[in-house]
């Protein structure tokens, strides 16, 4: 046995073998039947490294049809996955992790000098020798568009039942209830029923577990940037519609609320290095309206700080917060007509966009850059809990 | 160094539509 062991340790040349046959098995144990609980504790993307080194073999052996059937097998079971799974957050994160690795993977060995930069010279040994799978890394590509646009929607599915409440109408800020508009102090919001109010914490516990999922899968660094750019550019869009058709937080209290809300958020952000994400940026006109609910609306100076501060608010926007902006009490006054005239005035030889609302659907393209690994294929261990004793170490 | 590899061969692939497809037809095939 101890001489088995050794042979292998100083044979093995990072590629894995497989008859025909066992293509069906080796995708079912690997690709549609795995859970990634499985692999906790594993290397990140531990089946993408598995499959480059089966394709490997395929390609050492210069068997194209075996090259062509894995991959094809290979992409149909990801999407047969994601299909099943499709409101699973850490199953499609996990596919995403792998099916951008297998893509880094078919980069960085294929021989393109591009892509070797980084390479040690034993990864260069790991080159594919035989086959040039550009057309297949366009097909990867393309997967994971696809496989990120569903994170992102079953991300956005979670933490939208929670904006509104948490974001506007939830009170954390210790005495502010009692200078809420009069008339409006008990109204939740007209959809919720008070059972399904969620505080800030919901929001940023929700944002913790994506991000620890999304971490410990080895999801790339850039696209969990690219996530929570988008997650929060959907947190500030849902806030302000609803700011935007909402006589009843449109007030001095809420903007006080929701200026603290956006720097717990943006603290959040910060605490777990996000902030290169953008996330920030694209929280401006929420900021924006925020700060113009809590300015003095009164005189032309007034009217001055409000154009020369809400430069991510459309005019309509702008006009209409203020139309709705609702006073705290007897003692503060109604904003005038005349002073939103003025408003309009300074604002007309602006270009603004004529809807009043934003796009809450809105998705910014998503880049995957190349992130080659360090990693090097004979030192990778398949465990026995996946049941690929079929695969031959070569 | 001095060996110099010799070019690969380009392996053809559907689009992932074509690849959509392929699957579906497949699977209607099947009982």
């Amino acid at each position: 046995r101890q001489v088995t062991v050794q042979r292998k340790e100083k044979d093995f040349q990072g590629m894995l073998e497989y008859h025909k046959e066992d293509e069906a098995l080796l995708i079912r144990n690997l690709v549609t039947d795995l859970k990634p609980q499985m692999l906790s504790g594993t290397v990140p993307c531990l089946p993408a490294y598995i499959l480059y080194m089966c394709i490997r073999h395929a390609d050492y052996t210069n068997d194209d049809l075996k090259v062509h059937s894995l991959l094809t097998s290979t992409i149909n079971g990801i999407k047969k996955v994601l299909k099943k799974h499709n409101d699973d957050f850490e199953m499609t994160s996990f596919w995403l992790s792998n099916t951008c690795r297998l893509l880094h993977c078919l980069k960085q060995y294929s021989g393109d000098e591009g892509f070797m930069t980084q390479n040690t010279a034993k990864q260069n040994e790991h080159c594919l020798k035989n086959f040039d799978l550009t057309e297949y890394r366009q097909v990867l590509s393309d997967l994971s568009i696809q496989i990120y646009q569903q994170l992102i929607k079953i991300a956005e599915g979670l933490l939208q039942p929670m904006i509104v409440s948490a974001m506007l109408e939830n009170e954390s800020i210790q005495g502010l209830s009692g200078v809420k508009p009069t008339g409006y102090r008990k109204r939740s919001s007209s959809m919720v029923d008070g059972e399904n109010s969620y505080c800030l914490e919901a929001i940023i516990r929700q944002m913790n577990s994506f991000h620890t999922i999304m971490c410990d899968q080895g999801l790339d660094p850039e696209i969990i940037l690219q996530v929570f750019k988008q997650l929060f550019y959907m947190i500030n869009a849902v806030t302000l519609n609803n700011l935007l058709l909402r006589k009843d937080v449109c007030s001095w209290s809420t903007g006080m609320q929701l200026r603290y809300n956006i720097s717990q958020l943006e603290e959040w952000l910060r605490g777990r290095n996000l902030q290169q994400s953008g996330g920030v940026q694209t929280m401006e006109p929420l900021i924006q309206a925020a700060q113009l609910l809590q300015l003095k609306k009164k005189t032309q100076e007034d009217a001055e700080a409000i154009c020369s501060l809400c430069t991510s608010l459309s005019t309509q926007q702008i006009v209409k917060i203020l139309n709705l902006y609702t006073p705290l009490n007897e003692f503060e006054e109604r904003v005038t007509v005349s002073f939103i005239r003025t408003i309009q005035a300074q604002l007309q030889e602006r270009n603004d966009p004529q809807q009043l609302l934003l796009d809450f659907k809105h998705m910014f393209p998503v880049l995957f850059p190349f992130n080659p690994s360090s990693l090097t294929m004979d030192s990778i261990h398949i465990p026995a809990c996946l049941n690929l004793e079929f695969l031959n170490e070569v | 160094g001095s060996q110099r590899p010799r070019p690969r061969v380009l392996l053809k692939a559907p689009t992932l539509a074509e690849m959509e497809e392929m699957n579906t037809s497949e699977e209607e095939e099947s009982p």
